[in-house]
């Protein structure tokens, strides 16, 4: 008989697998010439779609819509860019330093640094060799989206205890799925938790990179994801 | 909570909460 106790966290992962959300697509514009313009205002408009996508899919994260809407927010405010590139990396590593947006839309060297994307490409790499090295599956993948929405370290929650309470049953959902899938390392969700440093890094350079292009004014911008970059 | 409109709509938009 299995312990009772375990049921209820291997559910987390399998649930979390269940939300995840379809795949997306970037749709760049035929009819504009590629180059710097073009490629930031693909992203742009990809990152708007994708943002509302996400905050569908934090309200089916088991714990996160009994927070308080203003403790919703703040994660959401906070950790948005980290979830971003946290899909971006997984979707890119099939590829050979190549970093996939979208499902079509997949970028590599030359054609970031012919489009004006060679910083962000140089940024979000390591992440995606990192996640290689660990061979990150989906279920991982999954579990430390949600453990980054609920670790992102807003200076505004009202509920720290909530917060605190939602954070565990994810970490917990984690190390049980791990203790089951990978008895043979039991250091490997500590090494996936290592990884988030790294994350909150990469989130920060594109945060900066996308304040950058707001402030030029070159490239026209959604309003939800103006309202979350001004949020950071 | 207005500055962020979109956000808090979004959000607020029915779904009931997941409880596992």
């Amino acid at each position: 008989i299995p312990p009772p106790a375990k049921k209820p966290l291997t559910k987390i992962v399998s649930h979390l697998l269940v939300v995840e959300p379809e795949k997306i697509y970037a749709m760049p514009d035929p009819s504009v010439p590629d180059g710097d313009i073009k490629a930031l205002t693909t992203l742009c408009d990809l990152a708007d779609r994708e943002l509302v996508v996400i905050i569908g899919w934090a309200k089916h994260i088991p714990g996160f819509s009994s927070l308080s809407l203003g403790d919703q927010m703040s994660l959401l405010q906070s950790a948005w860019m980290e979830i971003l590139v946290l899909s971006i990396v997984f979707r890119s590593l099939a590829c050979d330093e190549e970093l996939v947006y979208a499902e079509d839309y997949a970028v590599d060297e030359e054609r970031a640094r012919s489009s004006g994307l060679l910083d962000l490409h140089v940024a979000i790499l390591p992440l995606v060799r990192r996640f290689k090295k660990l061979r990150v599956d989906k279920e991982e993948f999954v579990t430390l989206k949600a453990i980054a929405l609920a670790n992102s370290d807003s200076m505004h929650i009202e509920n720290l205890e909530a917060v605190q309470r939602l954070q565990d049953s994810l970490h917990e959902a984690l190390q049980d799925f791990e203790g089951c899938q990978h008895p043979e390392d039991p250091r490997r969700a500590g090494k996936l938790l290592m990884t988030l440093p790294l994350l909150r890094q990469t989130a920060t350079k594109a945060v900066q990179h996308f304040y950058s292009v707001k402030m030029q004014g070159k490239v026209p911008m959604h309003k939800l994801f103006l309202e979350m970059l001004e949020a950071k | 909570k207005e500055k962020h409109k979109i956000l808090h709509q979004l959000l607020q938009n029915s779904t009931s909460p997941v409880d596992l």
